[in-house]
Formats: C-alpha cells, sequence, structure tokens
C-alpha cells in the first residue's frame, strides 16, 4: 500500500522540486515502486526527469475534472520503477474551476491517489508555492508531509502559515496526516545565517529535522538543465551524496 | 503622478521581495517618495524593511475588503522618503473572497492604488509566487512589470505562462500595462548554467534587459535577518552596488 508523501512550503524556491525529483530517483533505484504527482504549474518535476512539457499533452488537470482516467496519464521516466503524473499549463486554472465543486479538497484523493495507490510503495507530490486549493488537495490525499526549508532568514516568516494548514488539514480533512520531517536545503558553510537559520529550526522541530542537511551545491542546478535528476549527472557531488543519505534516512523511518 | 510597477514572476524565490525592497530603498533615498505594497501574505517585504509581523495589524486585507481606508493601514520606515502598505495572514484568505466579488480584478486598483497615486513618484508592488487573483489586481494596478529572472534552468520554465497572463491582462483589463524591465538575479560567476541562462533570456526579451545584472551575493541573504535593505546593512558590497545600478537605470528609463 503505497505511502503518498508531500513536499510543501509556500516559501518560493526552497527546494521543493529538487527533493521530489531525486528523493523519487533513489528510493526507486532501491527497487521501491514510485509515482511522483507534479501539482505544480510550473511543471518543473517533469523537466527535472527529462520530460518536455508540451503544453497540450493531457496531465493531471485532465484526472483531477474526471476528463481522463488516471491510468492514461501516467508517463514512465527513464529511471526504473519511477512514474510520473505530469501537470500542464490547466492547472493553474484548475484553482478557480475546483472552488465550485462538491468536496473539492478531496479531488486529488478521490480521481486520483486512491486509484493507484495498491501500485506503488512510495507517492512523492511535488507542490506549488501556495497554500491554495491545488496544495490543500494534496495534502488532503497524502499520509505525511516533507517540509524543506532553505537556510534562509525569509524561509523562517511562512513556517507559522504552514503549520496552521497543516493543522487545519488534519483536523477537519486528513486525521490521519502528519510531518514526515524538516529537510535543510541549500546548506552554505561559508555564512552564519546558515547555521543560525539551521539552530533556530531544530530548536522548534526537535527529533523531526533529518540529520541529512542538503549543502548549496551547483551540481544540483545544473542537473535540471540537461534533464536528469542528481544521480545520473553527477553521483559523486556532494549535492548527490546528501540526497543519497536523505533517502535512506526516509526510508528508515518506514 | 506615481508610477506604479508591479515585481512579478511566479517561480519561487527568484528574488522578487529582494528587488522591491532594495530598489525602493535606493530610489526613496534619491528624494523620490515611493510606497511599497506587500501583495503576498508571507510578508516578506515587511521584514526587509524591519517591520514586525503582527498576525493582527490591519493591513492591505482590509483596504482590500473595504474594511480600512488606505490612509489607514499606510506606514512608515526608517527610510526617509519610503512608505509600506504591509500584508497580512488574511490576505492568503483573499483569493477565495476576490473570486465572488464584482471587478474583482480591479480592488488593488480602485481601493488602494488610485486613491493614494499623486502623493508618491514610485509605487512598487511584491507580489506572491502565482498567477492567482492577487498578482492578477497587481498587474491591473500598475503601469509596468519588472520581471526578475534566477539565472538557473528551472526558472527559464515558467515564463511563457507570465507572458501570456500578462498579455491577456493587457488585452482585457489593462490596456496601458507594459515591461519595464527584465532583471537577471542571483548569477554565479562560477558556473556555466548562469551564462547559458544569461544567453537565453537577452535573445528572447533584447533590449528589455537590464544592463545590471545582479550577482549571487550573500550580503543580499543576510541584510533581511538584520530588517536592514542592502543599502543599510553594507552599502559597498557587490549586491548593494548593483543594485544602486539597477535602481539608476530605472529611474533613467523614466
Ligand atoms: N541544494 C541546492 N543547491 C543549489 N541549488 C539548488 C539546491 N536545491 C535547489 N537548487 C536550485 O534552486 C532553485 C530552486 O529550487 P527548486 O526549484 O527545487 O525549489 P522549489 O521550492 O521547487 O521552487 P518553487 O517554489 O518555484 O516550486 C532551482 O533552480 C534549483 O535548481
Ligand atoms: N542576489 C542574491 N544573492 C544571494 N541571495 C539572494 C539574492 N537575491 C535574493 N536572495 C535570497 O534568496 C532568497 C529568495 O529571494 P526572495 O525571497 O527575494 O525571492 P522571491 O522571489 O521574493 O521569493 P517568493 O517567490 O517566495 O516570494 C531569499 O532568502 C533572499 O534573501
Ligand atoms: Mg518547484
Ligand atoms: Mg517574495
Amino acid at each position: 500500500m503505497g505511502k503518498t508523501i508531500i513536499v510543501a512550503n509556500q516559501k518560493g524556491g526552497v527546494g521543493k522540486t529538487t527533493t521530489v525529483v531525486n528523493v523519487a530517483t533513489y528510493i526507486a533505484s532501491e527497487g521501491y515502486k514510485t509515482l511522483v504527482i507534479d501539482l505544480d504549474s510550473q511543471g518543473n518535476s517533469c523537466s527535472g526527469f527529462g520530460i518536455e512539457r508540451e503544453e497540450n499533452r493531457e496531465g493531471l488537470y485532465e484526472a483531477l475534472m474526471g476528463i481522463k482516467k488516471v491510468e492514461e496519464i501516467i508517463n514512465p521516466t527513464e529511471i526504473k520503477n519511477l512514474h510520473i503524473i505530469p501537470s500542464n499549463i490547466h492547472l493553474s486554472g484548475a484553482q478557480v474551476e475546483l472552488v465550485e465543486m462538491k468536496r473539492r479538497e478531496y479531488k486529488l484523493k478521490e480521481e486520483v491517489v486512491d486509484r493507484v495507490k495498491n501500485e506503488y510503495d512510495y507517492i512523492f507530490i511535488d507542490s506549488p508555492p501556495s497554500l491554495g486549493l491545488l496544495t490543500i488537495n494534496g495534502l488532503v490525499a497524502s499520509d505525511s508531509v516533507i517540509i524543506p526549508i532553505q537556510c534562509e532568514y525569509y524561509a523562517l516568516e511562512g513556517l507559522s502559515q504552514l503549520l496552521k494548514t497543516i493543522n487545519i488539514v488534519k483536523h477537519r480533512l486528513n486525521p490521519a496526516l502528519k510531518i514526515e520531517g524538516v529537510v535543510l536545503t541549500m546548506y552554505d558553510t561559508r555564512t552564519n545565517l546558515s547555521k543560525q537559520v539551521m539552530e533556530e529550526v531544530i530548536a522548534y522541530f526537535k527529533k523531526k529535522v533529518y540529520k541529512t542537511i542538503i549543502p548549496r551545491n551547483v551540481k544540483l542546478a545544473e542537473a535540471p538543465s540537461f534533464g536528469k535528476p542528481i544521480k545520473l549527472y553527477d553521483p559523486n557531488s556532494l549535492g548527490a551524496i546528501s540526497y543519497y543519505k536523505l533517502s535512506q534516512e526516509i526510508l528508515k523511518n518506514g
């Protein structure tokens, strides 16, 4: 029975997509059947796997709206055991359409995740930088949340809003939802700022913070331009080793 | 008559807030009366000026909904000639409330910007990482758009969606809207990636790209943790000099 994990944080550019693409790749490489769902209309996780955005390719939007069956929009990737449900540009309009629908918070769960959960060991959801209806759908469809936190000052500001939203979803829509873990990203050893942010995050989240810290590493930013996860682009880079270790921690926690 | 400029890009973490805070500071320091409007419920531009987020302080939400007059929510900052209209957490709920209202795309323009435009020379709007109704309100209320583009691969992907949205707003809601300029941010001289992205952006936007390129500079990331724009935190840093030069270019273009 697939464990569904959403990677969420409404602060932009903190490493949500980079975490989904690279953790999913390492977990699939360990033999676990893995699915990535791209809930962000920018489609960055598709291109992280080298799948070009085609404006008219059906994707998550069509499944959410019941136009296509979920089986029809699942795509393979070049990584064994790893499939992806791509987003497309229509997803950005879905927010407004969903607002008027009944059970609007459950669309992703009922139309997509519940229908495929048994075929995968892990399902990772990449979310957009917002706490709107799409991200709410992702939280309702998930068993747990991984929160990436960039080691910079602005990234601390939105955390209380994110935790409030997680709690509201937990109390009203998905009682089983829990925080899987908090991962510190883009840690820069040259500055004091990263260390200060790390200390604040550990003081607040305590054991929930993964021991693995993801360093700022330019190879991680270069890999998507070659359409490859870091494991295929530069497996011996600091970025790759840190995402490998993070994947092991996630698997260990079960 | 105030020139209203929105800084927008739905890609997260590309330097929207950093650009608003620092350009507004340099322009105010030249003697121009300047207003910053924080349209992002995370409130990062407030904290960039050292204004702590208070959950219950009235802000932009109350003015948009007609609960408070705009004059009642304008705050001074420690920079001469610079005022700010703060956001607050209620702003994230405003999207859903606005959807049901008449002239929902004009709320920011009619309730806020048109009422204060004559008192400022420049008005800068910091927008959230999305193309939802709040950003649309920002585009409708503005004379022009500054697009910050991070010099990394994923940042290129959303550009066509952003330009489409700007064109739709221009044709249907705000015919005067134009692109003020495109600014390359977080340029890292150590990698090829930045150079490749720069070349693609210049090939596409041509003369609209500012000559000033903002380098990746840790001082820019440190300044907000002291609640200060870069001009006050470290005026001789590369980050400060580049934002000073950018402000001069913006002023020159008139
Ligand atoms: N550890 C890292 N070191 C260096 N660059 C990184 C790292 N992690 C991510 N990046 C780069 O930083 C940028 C932001 O990361 P990413 O796009 O994964 O964040 P995101 O949270 O998904 O953004 P958005 O909020 O727009 O969805 C990307 O260009 C990515 O390649
Ligand atoms: N040129 C730069 N060099 C180094 N760090 C930078 C630079 N510009 C911005 N930063 C830092 O990068 C992070 C992202 O920048 P910022 O928050 O301004 O982007 P944004 O587009 O406003 O993000 P969001 O999409 O969440 O609103 C912040 O922590 C900021 O301090
Ligand atoms: Mg992303
Ligand atoms: Mg911002």
